[in-house]
């Protein structure tokens, strides 16, 4: 089929030869794999340079996202992937550019797909300002232009594209005005049993723009002020070159809900708790022998 | 006293300039600064109540303060990278058992071997980290694998400790690192 497939105890993944890219995740059972079409890459957005007197075309900067088109644009085509397998974990290292990479990593005894991704330091040199976006899309879900996603004290919020519920909207930017705050998780759903998710580690804006389609931002780096107050372009310039952002998604589909103990809403729940509450590491020096130790 | 400096950071940056991401650069660092020195003092506050939470080991051991790494997301910590053997403290925060995949910056070309408080040894995969990483401006760090075991059974509010030591064993660092393979066309 065109895909490259790595198996591990509980989940495989199938990644397409040509491009490099993710195309299927699958859940390990007993009775065999049950595979899931899945598209992911990473796209950026054109920020608006824009005129700041004209309410229509303002900049887009710290306080507006407001891209200067109607569509995200592929950073590549291709990803130039590296496979790591071990007895742990096996990983797929994705490079697009020299500032767009990722880890596609898979624990053994884990039911979710690690995306670790890193993007930076965004480059400025053609004058246009970038906005990152890492976007996912299951095929075969069809949710109707309705997803969900959690705001800061009001849990998970059903968002309907170009709708808000208590009056009429005339959307005038088809992107930005369906971005919505997600501070631990994007969900499609359709119907009781087909529903994914996509948790992040920090907040983020998201959205849904089509059927089965999940995207987040991760990175933007803008060259001019959108005069909401803050005086200044969100053009970071560390180390005289930008910053670079590295940070994780997690992936899940209903399928990985395998137990009956522990269904889609338990699997995303717990997993949203082991992110939030990640253990604490630290490191002692010791000049001990293993069993003086022990 | 010592969380007082964090609690105020934490207050400072709930204004909304700092929750969104909409403060000037130079208020930016100052957020940032303030946030770290906050956190360095907690984490001092954090290893003495370790210190009072494990047994007394005066006299088998020289005594020395556990270290955090801040800088653990981009993989980077002087600690692990530097020291012939260490000892990782692995806390969970949450209220319920759980397991841990622990993974730790360490340099290329040395097989490690890790030993759990039973004194049983526990499984080890090296990773390598990926190339970009690598390569981003400002990170200073000797690291080019993670060291990668599974933490089981950390109990809730509670700590597990391992105790990790380079091995000169090239056996072992073959044994240990992970198959890497780069598929061609």
């Amino acid at each position: 089929s065109g895909e490259m497939e790595l198996v591990g105890k509980n989940l495989a993944l199938g990644v397409d030869k040509d491009t490099g890219l993710l195309k299927s995740i699958g859940v390990v059972t007993p009775n065999g794999i049950t595979m899931v079409k899945v598209n992911q890459t990473f796209l950026r957005y054109a920020g608006m340079s824009g005129n700041n007197h004209n309410e229509d075309h303002r900049a887009s900067g710290a306080y507006i996202f407001r891209p200067n088109g109607t569509s995200a644009q592929e950073i590549s085509a291709k990803a130039n992937i590296t496979i790591i397998e071990g007895p742990l974990l096996f990983e797929i290292h994705q490079v697009w550019t020299p500032w767009v990479s990722q880890v596609l990593r898979v624990y053994m005894d884990q039911l979710v797909l690690e995306m670790e991704w890193l993007v930076g330091p965004i480059p400025i040199e053609d004058g246009i300002g970038k906005e990152i976006v890492n976007r996912v899309v299951w095929p075969d879900i069809v949710t109707n232009n309705t997803f969900y996603t959690d705001s800061n004290g009001r849990e998970i919020v059903q968002r309907v594209k170009d709708f808000r519920p208590t009056w009429q909207l005339q959307n005038l930017e088809p992107i930005a005005g369906n971005y919505y705050p997600v501070n631990s998780r994007l969900i499609l759903s359709a119907g009781p049993d087909v529903s994914a998710a996509i948790l992040t580690d920090r907040s983020q804006g998201g959205t849904s723009l089509d059927h089965g389609h999940m995207e987040l931002m991760v990175h933007r780096r803008l060259l001019h002020d959108d005069a909401f107050g803050v005086g200044e372009a969100l053009n970071e310039t560390a180390f005289g070159k930008g910053l670079v952002v590295r940070g994780k998604h997690y992936l899940l589909h209903s399928y990985f809900a395998t137990s009956k103990d522990c269904d889609f809403g338990c699997l995303h729940r717990s997993v949203g708790e082991h992110i939030m509450l990640e253990p604490v590491l630290s490191f002692t020096p010791t000049t001990a022998t293993t069993h003086t130790w022990k | 006293p010592r969380l007082e400096r964090l609690k105020e950071a934490m207050g400072v940056l709930q204004h909304h300039d700092a929750v969104s991401g909409t403060a000037k650069q130079h208020v930016t660092n100052d957020y940032a600064e303030r946030l770290a020195q906050g956190v360095a003092e907690s984490f001092e506050l954090v290893a003495e109540a370790y210190s009072k939470l494990q047994p007394d080991i005066s006299g088998v051991e020289e005594t020395v303060e556990p270290v955090f790494c801040p800088l653990l997301n981009v993989s980077s910590c002087p600690v692990s990278e530097t020291s012939s053997a260490f000892v990782v403290t692995v806390y969970n925060p949450l209220a319920r058992p759980r397991q841990y995949y622990v993974r730790i910056p360490v340099p290329e070309g040395v097989g490690y071997k890790v030993t759990d408080y039973k004194g049983d040894a526990v499984e080890v995969q090296l990773v390598p980290l990926p190339e970009s990483l690598l390569n981003i401006p400002g990170r200073n760090s000797t690291a080019k694998h993670d060291l990668v075991f599974l933490a089981k059974d950390i109990p809730p509010l509670g700590f597990l400790q391992f105790h990790v030591k380079k091995s000169a064993n090239i056996r072992i660092y073959k044994e240990q690192m992970s198959s890497v393979h780069v598929p061609t066309g």
